[in-house]
């Protein structure tokens, strides 16, 4: 990627961060649509031996050898019994029966998280710098388990039973299903067992945000990833014949519109069809639309293909507008012809232009890159959202990390557009996702791995969560782009990732296999539901109390109960209005004293005992507990936010709060 | 793709294996094969869970069920990239 690497700060203090003898003894794993081997984001260049360790392949099939891989990318196998099982055999003519990566995803999200440094990259100029991984030393081991007809749990299952056995220390996962219970999900049960040999593994949280309980890949054994936007953009004006100008984005690059003021004509108004409005193709009525600009509306089909059916049709540009659906988030897209896209209230007010002007004209001009927006980061609106659906007291996502207009490796099978029409071939290409963002925390989970050999993932995700930022570089809280307000624990987790800090986070909280185990005893999970995830007879002992409210997670989701003003409380830590959790931190810096410091809403209050802790030593650990009181009376499901700090003056150790009325 | 059929992933208990078996992949085949005459093995898994994933009618995966030492038997989930 291109400029994450700088808003990350790790450009700028790369002296903190191991060099290649240590991160290059880290593999990542990516389950995805494979790989583009000759990427330049997979050059060896200065790597030396594959680890011993190592026991991954180079797997043959269509247009892929074993040639293609080398000490950069050291591993490359794919799984498709289960695809084929459902669909077919695989149409060879369409799709390669083999790693190799014919649509541009996973070449994309690994080059992401580990690939190698390659100056002069861009999309079209846009984007262009120098392009890395998050983790440039570390290796690469794909895994191709997505087909264009969707990826499979048999396939998903076969490709981590591969990985855990060809030994990967991190695996990238930025794919989802619907919500279901950890025991029925392949990638938790999957996760679950890479957990157990020591393997972190970070999901993309999914992309059904900005809507409440949207989450997939909640499971606590798993690093769950929103997006955020970085201090880039793509702006691409509009020139109304109003003398009006308004702003929006595109990575269009081609010839430019002609010199002076097109035509502007609403899809809507140019087609029989119901939803004509939103460029489905074959919709638009090409004499109406020939040599105009056509604004439609965004959803339903992709945003390039309405580009290409507005071509298709005669258009010569096009305006995308965004809906209630997307508000204000605008996403840059390559598109075939002269086109931006532009946020919702700008698409009303060109509407109400085009529908009152009797000759309504428009123009469009692109501006190229801009760095230096403000504010930023900021969350994503389609970022999915917390509660988590499955487990309420387990906050999700982790963290948000960049995943708004990410310019990374991409294949050569398809062009940037990802349509069948678009005959441009390009090595980077600039897409947006929590797939975008995922990888870029998996990197650096890479990273912090290498300088920390014997941290578990749970002390991996402790240190990235425990430091991470819930204010933007200006100082203030974070934004969220769908409300234009401060986000939520619910929205960007435990904040945005920040890596400098969590090479050296103070303290961690730890988790073993024993405390998920516990977790699962803790939701009465049952013997062979237990057994489904931890592949033995683990029993829950009937004489012990398990709570969700001791598990050490980085976080605090708080249930209390809706409660009347009768009912409120002592705050003695006795009636049903105030909720104890217990949590044990390590020391892996120096011995120090650590003070605790709260905030909260004026909805609840948090009393953390004791407010000290003394360390004299490295890996001491020191338990505290954290009681949760309401203060006013709330109905079922509002909520509340605060957060619990503690720092020995050099170290900010935070954890997000978020209480829920039940 | 069998008319009728779908996948299934299949959890199995390797502690209750029976002792004729030597290797779990030969249990995991035997079980399928008491409930399908048709059925193969897609995978047999050791590392992400204990089984082995089928394709099998709905009426052969509710058969094999209630087999001594399975676990489950869950439909299998599509995913979609994010």
């Amino acid at each position: 990627t291109t400029r994450t690497p700088s808003f990350l700060g790790l450009d700028q203090n790369s002296a903190m961060f191991p060099e290649s003898e240590s991160t290059s003894d880290v593999i990542v794993g990516v389950l995805d649509t494979g790989v583009w081997p000759e990427s330049p984001s997979y050059d060896d260049t200065g790597l030396g031996p594959v680890p011993s360790f190592w026991k991954g392949e180079c797997e043959v099939g269509t247009n892929f050898t074993k040639s293609n891989c080398n000490r950069k990318l050291v591993g490359a196998r794919f799984f498709s019994k289960g695809y084929e099982a459902t669909l077919g055999p695989i149409d060879q003519s369409k799709e390669s029966k083999s790693p190799r990566d014919d649509d541009g995803h996973g070449t994309h999200t690994s080059s992401t998280a580990a690939g190698s440094v390659v100056s002069g990259a861009s999309l079209f100029g846009y984007a262009a710098g120098t392009a890395r991984g998050m983790a440039p030393h570390a290796r690469v081991a794909v895994y191709k388990v997505c087909w264009i007809g969707g990826c499979f749990s048999s396939d998903i299952l076969a490709a981590i039973e591969k990985a855990i056995d060809d030994n990967v220390n991190v695996l990238s996962m930025s794919l989802g299903g619907g919500v279901s219970d950890y025991f029925r999900d392949s990638v938790a049960s999957g996760a679950f067992a890479a957990m157990e040999k020591g393997i972190l593994i970070s999901c993309s949280a999914g992309n059904a945000g900005p809507s409440s309980y949207s989450l997939s890949n909640v499971a606590p054994w798993i690093t769950t990833v929103g997006a955020g936007t970085l201090d880039r953009d793509f702006p691409a004006y509009v020139s109304l014949g109003n003398g009006k100008n308004y702003s929006g984005v595109s990575l269009y690059k081609g010839d430019p519109l002609p010199g002076q003021m097109i035509p502007l004509i609403y899809a809507g108004n140019a087609t029989n069809a119901t939803n004509g409005n939103l460029c489905m193709t074959g919709t638009l009525i090409p004499e109406k639309v020939a040599g105009k600009i056509v604004l439609c509306d965004r959803g339903v089909n992709p945003r390039v293909q309405k580009g290409s059916v507005v071509k298709t049709a005669g258009g010569i540009g096009m305006v995308l507008t965004n809906t209630v659906a997307n508000g204000e988030e605008l996403v840059a897209d390559a598109h075939l012809l002269p086109a931006t896209g532009v946020g919702e209230t700008t698409g009303e007010a060109i509407k109400s232009y085009l529908f009152s002007d009797t000759n309504p004209t428009a123009t469009i001009f692109f501006e190229g890159t801009k760095v230096g927006i403000q504010p930023s980061p900021v969350v994503a609106a389609f970022s999915s959202r917390g509660p988590n659906p499955i487990t309420a007291r387990i906050l999700k996502p982790d963290m948000i990390a960049p995943g708004v207009n990410i310019l990374a490796g991409w294949s050569r099978a398809v062009g940037p557009t990802g349509l069948s029409e678009d005959a441009r071939r390009v090595e980077f290409n600039i897409i947006s996702g929590t797939s975008m963002s995922c990888p870029h925390v998996s990197g650096l989970a890479a990273l912090l791995k290498g300088a920390h050999p014997d941290w578990s993932p749970a002390a991996i995700r402790s240190a990235l969560m425990t430091t991470a930022k819930v204010v933007d570089k200006n100082g203030k809280l974070i934004e969220d782009v769908s409300t234009g307000k401060p986000s939520t624990p619910f929205d960007h987790g435990a904040g945005h990732v920040d890596p400098v800090s969590a090479l050296n986070p103070g303290l961690i909280y730890d988790l073993g296999v024993d405390d998920y185990l516990y977790f699962l005893c803790a939701l009465n999970y049952t013997a062979d539901e237990i057994s489904v995830l931890a592949k033995n007879n683990f029993t829950c002992d009937s004489g012990k109390s398990y709570s969700i409210n001791d598990f050490n997670y980085p976080s605090f989701a708080v249930s209390l109960p809706a409660t009347t003003d009768s009912t409120l409380g002592s705050g003695d830590g006795t009636s049903s209005d105030t909720v104890k959790h217990t949590r044990t931190v390590t020391n892996v810096g120096s011995p120090g004293t650590y003070k605790v410091s709260i905030s909260t809403s004026d909805a609840f209050k948090v009393s953390v005992n004791p407010q000290e802790l003394t360390f004299s030593q490295t890996n001491e650990k020191k338990t505290y507990t954290a009681t949760f009181t309401a203060i006013s009376s709330e109905p079922t499901d509002a909520n509340a936010f605060g957060r619990i700090e503690w720092t020995d003056g050099k170290h900010v150790v935070g954890s997000p709060i978020a209480v829920s009325w039940t | 793709a069998s008319t009728g059929t779908r996948t299934y992933i299949i959890h199995m208990a390797k502690s209750r294996m029976p002792a004729v078996f030597e290797d779990h992949s030969h249990w995991y085949d035997s079980s399928l094969k008491s409930v399908s005459g048709s059925a193969e093995i897609l995978y047999t898994y050791d590392n992400a869970i204990h089984g082995f994933s089928a394709r099998m009618t709905a009426e052969e995966a509710a058969a094999l069920e209630s087999r001594h030492g399975i676990v489950s038997v869950m439909p299998e989930l599509k995913y979609e990239l994010h």
